[in-house]
């Protein structure tokens, strides 16, 4: 299961 | 968080609110592209559909402010003082951008899932949604001062970036090659415009392009 990559920038 | 990424919000957030009361105060939206602030609303809605994931305080009020204020912008021109738009001047197809965005996003990604794709679509978008506006000064040949004061916010936001995405791979060995590229790209869209503003707009010419 790829983990979600998390966006933490505007 | 670093001061680089700081520095670049409080631009972007500045820039916003320079549109705002620009449109606001004289009751006008001459010279400011509909088209790019539609995209602009585009990009916030599909980049901030994690805000229900709470990254922090900020964050989520940042994304909030953003939203809100596309959305207000966009009524602004569109609605309130739609008498004051300039339909003739404001006539990039946007389409050209809006369709490659999606379909370049479906290609390139970090995840094939519906969340990340309309992430990528809005970086990708965010990328070249100020050519309208761009393509609307160099059409009628000037912009206002306050204008120019909104684009050279709104591009720095974004160089400021770049400065932050270096900082983090130093610091952090963190970087997102997708923000990067397109990163890059939306700030070179603005060199030109940079170089006429720091010559003439900060001498306190009016931003006149060469016709």
């Amino acid at each position: 299961q790829v983990e979600e990559p998390d966006h933490d920038e505007l | 968080m670093n001061i680089f990424r700081l520095v670049g919000d409080l631009s972007h957030l500045l820039a916003i609110i320079i549109l705002l009361l620009k449109i606001w105060k004289t009751r006008s939206c001459a010279g400011i592209s509909g088209k790019s602030q539609i995209l602009f609303a585009i990009v916030y809605t599909s980049r901030y559909l994690d805000l229900p994931n709470f990254v922090s305080m900020y964050n989520t009020l940042m994304k909030i402010v953003f939203i809100a204020a596309s959305y207000a912008t966009v009524y602004l021109i569109y609605m309130k003082f739609k008498a004051t738009y300039d339909h003739n001047h404001d006539t990039f197809r946007v389409e050209f951008l809006v369709l490659p965005s999606f379909v370049l996003a479906l290609l390139i990604n970090h995840d094939f899932t519906v969340l990340e794709v309309l992430w990528t679509f809005s970086i990708y978008m965010e990328s070249v949604a100020i050519l309208p506006q761009l393509f609307m000064v160099s059409k009628t040949g000037e912009a206002e001062s306050i204008t120019s004061h909104y684009l050279f916010a709104l591009g720095s936001y974004r160089a400021l970036y770049i400065l932050n995405w270096i900082y983090r791979y130093t610091t952090e060995d963190h970087y997102d090659l997708i923000a990067i590229v397109a990163g890059i790209v939306q700030t070179v869209l603005y060199c030109d415009f940079f170089y006429l503003y720091i010559t003439k707009v900060l001498k306190g010419k009016k931003l006149q392009l060469p016709a």
